[in-house]
């Protein structure tokens, strides 16, 4: 896709061009009506102009999910980008909403934009967050569960970009299985 | 092609420039 002039001459060019998504859990609406494109960017000042402008995921009510996508992927498993891959999971504790959650969100989209896994960022899909009263969740979805080196590095970088510990590990839950057992009952395909 | 890969210091001094 080409650029207007203007953002080739005064502003930094992503990689990608992403698109926000917004989710409003709204029960009298089918789930797709409740996911709304926000906007699309492709440069670094585009992106901090938008991010400066919304809400900050810790002010969402419970329910509601923003997601961040390249753009030409919806934020959901059907998707043919994504229906083969899984995600990169953060469960946060109630606590953290106030003190960890705006930061490691922050910290994930910059790792998107900024595509920061080097050539493994080709296997990224996008990122997820959703505010629950039961618990926060963050995670990055990328398009191939099967890709285990890639998969695997893009989590270790991950851990390390949010600076979480190493007693701390997270896991990687392929779509296909989150999609056929409940929360509890998913199985955790890789771990770092 | 090249990557253009951005740090997180990098994106963090664009957020207030002009």
């Amino acid at each position: 896709q080409e650029l207007p002039l203007g953002e080739i001459l005064d502003k930094y060019p992503l990689q990608n061009r992403w698109a926000l998504w917004f989710f409003k859990n709204d029960k009298n609406r089918m789930w797709q009506a409740n996911l709304r494109l926000v906007t699309r960017f492709s440069t670094v000042e585009d992106f901090w102009a938008l991010y400066d402008h919304i809400k900050p995921a810790s002010k969402l009510s419970c329910g509601c999910d923003y997601s961040l996508f390249k753009d030409g992927i919806e934020p959901m498993w059907e998707d043919t980008q994504n229906k083969r891959g899984g995600r990169w999971l953060i469960t946060l504790a109630k606590q953290q909403r106030h003190s960890k959650l705006d930061c490691f969100w922050l910290d994930t989209l910059l790792c998107l934009i900024g595509e920061m896994f080097g050539d493994y960022s080709d296997e990224l899909c996008g990122a997820v967050i959703n505010i629950r009263s039961k618990g926060d969740k963050i995670a990055i979805w990328t398009r191939e569960a099967e890709n285990q080196e890639a998969v695997t590095h893009i989590g270790r970088v991950y851990k390390e970009r949010l600076g979480l510990s190493q007693e701390v590990t997270i896991g990687y839950q392929a779509h296909a299985d989150t999609a056929t057992k409940s929360n509890s009952l998913t199985k955790t395909k890789f771990v770092v | 092609g090249t990557r253009i890969i951005y740090d997180r210091k990098f994106l963090m001094e664009c957020r207030n420039s002009p």
